[in-house]
């Protein structure tokens, strides 16, 4: 599964 | 980006807005904990170390150098400017705050997402802010009564967070194997440190009287 990130936030 | 996330950052500048008005204008930081904004600048610079390598969009770039910028100035501004130093609660203001750091350090190697520098620091900056109101929360006790700008602050400061909560149960119901534990208990945490705040602050709100 693609693995989603957080890094698209502050 | 959805609602929640633009109402949660819209609220983290808010904060940040009238913490650096009452600072910058009426050069007094009366009832601002010093560590806690000390810490916060450490968040901002482990948080916010790929602000160079990766970039996410004009906006993320934008606030992420607002954040940085502004809590760094505060920290100057609360400790070499003369006037606002003059303002600066020393004696009230002592919670041991580099006792915080370390832990949070020590958690973030053993529990985080991938095992690599620029992950583990982030994760660090999760754990250190969900911590980082604590001198805050301790100041506030001890000065009793406290300005409402100050007030604001924190209130805005501890609802920005809550709103990023309901940005992840949005993402969690929008996005697949949308998962991250670590974020989503060191946001609960970091929220729920602010109850007793929040519960005081609507009873005076209501009742029209400054935070007490």
């Amino acid at each position: 599964p693609t693995s989603t990130t957080l890094k698209d936030e502050l | 980006m959805n609602i929640f996330r633009l109402a949660g950052d819209m609220t983290h500048l808010a904060s940040v807005l009238v913490l650096l008005l009452k600072i910058h204008t009426i050069k007094s930081c009366a009832g601002v904990s010093l560590r806690t904004q000390e810490l916060y600048a450490i968040v901002f610079a482990t948080r916010y170390l790929d602000i160079f390598t990766s970039f996410v969009s004009v906006y993320n770039t934008f606030m992420k150098l607002v954040f940085l910028g502004s809590s760094f100035s505060i920290v100057w501004y609360m400790r070499y400017h003369k006037a606002v130093h003059r303002t600066y609660d020393r004696e009230q203001d002592t919670f041991r705050h580099w006792f915080l750091v370390l832990p949070c350090l020590v958690l973030a190697l053993l529990i985080h997402e991938k095992f690599t520098f620029l992950e583990v620091l982030w994760t660090f900056s999760l754990y250190l802010e969900a911590v980082a109101i604590l001198p805050q929360l301790v100041l506030l006790q001890r000065t009793r009564n406290i300005d409402n700008l100050t007030g604001q602050y924190i209130f805005l400061l501890g609802g920005y967070r809550g709103l990023y909560i309901l940005n992840w149960i949005y993402r969690y119901f929008t996005e697949p194997h949308f998962v991250h534990w670590i974020t989503w208990i060191a946001g609960l945490v970091q929220t729920l440190l602010y109850a007793d705040f929040f519960y005081y602050y609507f009873l005076r709100f209501i009742g029209g009287r400054g935070v007490e």
